[in-house]
């Protein structure tokens, strides 16, 4: 059998027809998939400073990218995302892809100075992007 | 929760629109679409009224809220897990009018007695008052050679003249805290929750109070430490500290948060704490039953 062996390991691991980076394409995510973006801003860009006390930065993040077809896996994405997509390209374009839009949030803490020059600590919900979805 | 919450919100079509308005700071909306229940934060954002004219803070008082907000959040803004999760919001308000109606007593170390109204129209009707305390600190930075035992003693007044019932007259209550302010102490926090739970929670708009401070020197001190007058006259008129737990829903509630888990035994423990507050138990309380049925 050893001829047989030393054939087999001469053959080669992918057809030749498709070279090596044409091979590996089929594994890449697409560059632009809907993912999490920072957007760090300052109040004093808002002009806000003079109210708001703390924080200085603020980075509330968005989601944007193209949303994958079998969205599921990786996004929670009920099937109806999946039935979305197959309306647009099988049926009627006009039907807009799934979105790529935020699934959680986190609070963010605030330290703001109100109209009557008392000061507030408080904790407002959903004002960080922490995860994405297709929707 | 976060999927459900936006189901229901996209469910909701119109009203989950306006709502969405308020972020769209580039075109000014006019008055009729304004939505009316929006916590200040987005008003302001709504209204881009942020530059509305502000009275400006007690410096000292800034300083201390700073420091607060140093110990709850993070430098980006995030809630730090290691503060109580049943107040959500902590408000200090300076007192408007201080007069000051007797010279202190530099022997006794008794300050002159002050008459202080503060005006609590920035807590909304959604905030419950879970604990108020009197912040006092010193004019400037002084240290006590040791420790100083103080009686505070608080007269709650009656504003001047009420509008339901002129002819009542002042009723006042009183109230005694003891407490030690210790070397290089910069804060002095006397917890006055018992007096001023009644008076918040029957929604008063401002409170009226006379405040007496009393503090001896400990007798231990060697008698030559003991004629050097201990000048409490240093102490600035306190600032008011209310602890609450805003029940809207743009506020976040630590305790239905995924991120925060408690232990069995540690939420058993919590449960008695919250016998020991009566005010935390009810508004907890009062809150759970009704966040579980929706």
């Amino acid at each position: 059998g050893q001829e047989t062996i030393g054939l087999e390991l001469h053959k080669p691991l992918v057809p030749a027809s498709l070279n090596l980076s044409e091979y590996f394409k089929q594994f890449l995510f697409p560059q632009n998939e809907c993912e999490l973006h920072d957007f760090r801003l300052s109040f004093s860009q808002l002009k806000w400073d003079n109210w708001i006390v703390a924080p200085h930065r603020y980075n509330p993040r968005y989601c944007k990218g193209d949303c994958p077809r079998a969205g599921g896996h990786r996004y929670g994405s009920p099937v109806h995302t999946m039935v979305q997509n197959i309306i647009h390209e099988k049926l009627d374009s006009s039907v807009p892809r799934p979105s790529c839009v935020p699934a959680k949030y986190s609070p963010l803490s605030v330290l703001a100075i109100e109209p009557d020059g008392s000061i507030a600590y408080k904790e407002y919900e959903d004002m960080i992007a922490t995860k994405c979805t297709c929707r | 929760s976060q999927a459900s919450r936006g189901e229901v919100e996209i469910a909701a079509g119109t009203e989950w629109e306006s709502e969405a308005v308020p972020w769209s700071l580039v075109k000014p909306l006019d008055k009729k679409d304004r939505p009316g229940s929006l916590p200040p934060l987005f008003k302001v954002l709504y209204d881009g009224q942020g530059g509305a004219p502000r009275l400006q803070p007690d410096s000292r008082a800034l300083r201390y809220m700073k420091r607060l907000y140093k110990s709850y959040a993070t430098k980006e803004g995030i809630p730090k897990s290691n503060r109580n999760p049943l107040y959500n919001t902590v408000r200090l308000f300076t007192s408007c009018a201080q007069h000051k109606r007797a010279p202190g007593d530099q022997v006794t170390g008794t300050i002159a007695s002050v008459d202080l109204l503060f005006h609590l129209d920035r807590v909304t009707a959604l905030e419950r008052l879970l604990k108020s305390v009197l912040l006092f600190t010193f004019s400037n930075s002084i240290s006590f050679h040791s420790a100083v035992k103080c009686m505070c003693n608080l007269v709650m007044k009656e504003p001047a003249f009420s509008s339901r019932n002129p002819h009542r007259a002042q009723s006042s209550l009183t109230f005694n805290s003891q407490f030690e302010i210790t070397k290089k102490q910069k804060w002095i926090e006397v917890d006055v929750t018992a007096p001023f739970q009644p008076l918040v929670a029957s929604d008063k708009r401002s409170i009226h109070m006379l405040v007496n401070l009393t503090c001896v020197k400990d007798q231990l001190q060697p008698p030559s430490a003991r004629d050097r007058p201990l000048n409490v006259t240093l102490l600035v008129p306190p600032s008011l500290l209310l602890y609450l737990n805003d029940t809207s829903a743009q506020a976040h509630h630590r305790w239905y948060s995924p991120h925060y888990k408690r232990r069995p035994s540690q939420s058993a423990g919590h449960k008695r704490g919250l016998s020991a507050c009566p005010q935390g138990e009810k508004s907890a309380e009062g809150v759970r039953p009704s966040r579980r049925r929706r």
